[in-house]
C-alpha cells in the first residue's frame, strides 16, 4: 500500500543530469 | 505551541519529519491518514482541500486556528521548538543547509535506487548504478562531517538530523546492506543513535536495518 | 551582522538570493566569481575548497570568522535580517514554504523548459510540453495566492519573494512571452514590483521580460 502512495511522489529523478549539464555550461562560459 | 491536523498517507517519510518534530516540541498533532478522516487520492482532490492546499499535495497541515501550510519542511519547522530550529543564527543556517541537502542531494538518488526495488518504477541498470555512486558521495560527506560531530548541528538533535534521517529511511531499510554501509560507520552510528531516541521511535517504531540489498522487483 | 565571501560563477540565480538578501540586511558580502579570486571548475575542485565545501558546489559562503555554509537557501537565510526571515512563527514557516516551493515545484520544470533554449541540454519536445504545463500550474498557484497578497508572506518583501523571484528569472527572461503570461497578471505584477525594488536592481540590474518565446538552440 505504502509503495503505491510513494509511486505518486513527484521526484526530480533527472536532477543529477541537469546539475551536471548546468555545471558544464557555466564552466565553458567561464573558460 | 502549534496544534493542528496533519493530512498524509500512512508511512509517509515526508510526514514523519513533522511528526518527530512534534514529539520533541510537544505540539499537539492529530494525524489524518486513513478514512474517514483522510483518503489519499480522494480527500486531497476535493474543492475544500484544494482551497486550503492548492497543490493538492501531502503532507499538508491545518492548525486548530485555521492556519494552513504545505511543503513538508515548512510544516516540520512550524511544529518544531527553537532548540530543533537551531538556537543561534549559525546553527539555524546550518539546520537549513542539511534540510536542503536532504532534499537536493539525497532524495533524487535514493528514490532512483529504491523505487525499482519496491516495484513502483521500471528498473534501469545504468540509472541504478549511477544512483549508487551518488548515494556513496552523500554518505561520504555525512561520514566526514560526523567524524567530528555527534549530531549534524550543535550538540543535540535538531531538525537537521530529523530531516536527513527521514530522507535516508528507505535506503537503510531497503538497500544499504552491511557491506555497502561498511565504509561509512559514522553515518550508521549516527542514524542508529537517532532512530533509538524515544521521539523518533514513537513515530517510526522499530527500524530494521537492511540485511540483504533488495533487488528490483520485476 | 554576517560578513564574508560568496563563491560562485557569474550570473548564478542561486547566488542572487544571497546577494539580494545581503542588500536588504546590510550584511557585508564580497562576491568571488572571477579570476583570480575564483574560477568555476578549478577553484571549487581544489583540496582547500573541498575541505570547507565537501560537495564542491556553488554558491558557497565563508564568513570572515571562518564559518562555512553550502546550499543556497541556507546562505541566503544566514545573510538575511529577521524581517526577511519572517517575524512570527507563522510567517517564518510560510517563508520556508515558498522557499521549498521554489526548489521543488518551479526549478524542475523551469530547467526542463529553459535549458534547451540556452543550449545547455538536448531539446525533447515531450519534456518541454510537459514542463510548460507544470509551469502553468505553478503560475496558477502563485496567481491565486497573489490575488489577496502584495507579497508572498506578510506585508513586505521577505526571503520568500527573493527565492521565488530568483527561481522564475530565467523563465521570465527567456520564455514567458506576453501571451503565455497573460492568464497570470498577479504574478507578473508582483514579479515586476520585486525586480524594481532597489535591493533587487542592485544585484539583477535591468531585467527585461521576454518578448518572444525562445526556442531551443540547436
Amino acid at each position: 500500500m505504502t509503495a503505491e502512495f510513494l509511486a505518486q511522489e513527484k521526484i526530480w529523478f533527472d536532477k543529477l543530469r541537469f546539475d551536471e549539464a548546468e555545471c558544464r555550461f557555466y564552466e565553458r562560459m567561464n573558460g | 505551541m502549534a496544534a493542528g491536523t496533519l493530512y498524509t498517507y500512512p508511512e509517509n517519510w515526508r510526514a514523519f519529519k513533522a511528526q518527530i518534530a512534534a514529539q520533541y516540541s510537544g505540539a499537539h498533532l492529530k494525524v489524518a491518514s486513513t478514512a474517514p478522516a483522510f483518503t489519499f487520492g480522494q480527500t486531497n482532490r476535493t474543492p475544500a482541500f484544494l482551497n486550503n492546499f492548492p497543490l493538492g499535495k501531502v503532507p499538508a497541515f491545518q492548525g486548530d486556528d485555521g492556519f494552513c501550510l504545505f511543503e513538508s519542511n515548512a510544516i516540520a519547522y512550524y511544529l518544531s521548538s527553537d532548540a530543533l530550529r537551531g538556537s543561534t543564527p549559525q546553527d539555524s543556517a546550518q539546520v537549513l543547509q542539511w534540510v536542503s541537502f536532504a532534499d537536493s542531494e539525497i532524495i533524487p538518488p535514493a528514490s532512483a535506487w529504491v523505487f525499482p526495488t519496491l516495484g513502483i518504477m521500471q528498473f534501469n541498470k545504468q540509472a541504478t548504478e549511477q544512483a549508487k555512486e551518488e548515494v556513496k558521495r552523500v554518505l561520504t560527506v555525512l561520514h566526514q562531517h560526523l567524524n567530528t560531530h555527534t549530531f549534524l548541528v550543535g550538540e543535540r538533535v535538531s531538525l537537521a538530523d530529523i530531516s536527513v534521517v527521514c530522507s535516508l529511511l528507505w535506503l537503510y531499510k531497503q538497500v544499504l546492506d552491511p557491506s555497502f554501509r561498511q565504509p561509512f560507520p559514522n553515518v550508521t552510528r549516527w542514524f542508529v543513535t537517532c532512530i533509538n531516541q524515544p521521539q523518533f521511535k514513537a513515530v517510526l517504531g522499530e527500524v530494521k536495518l537492511c540485511e540483504k540489498m533488495a533487488q528490483f522487483d520485476a
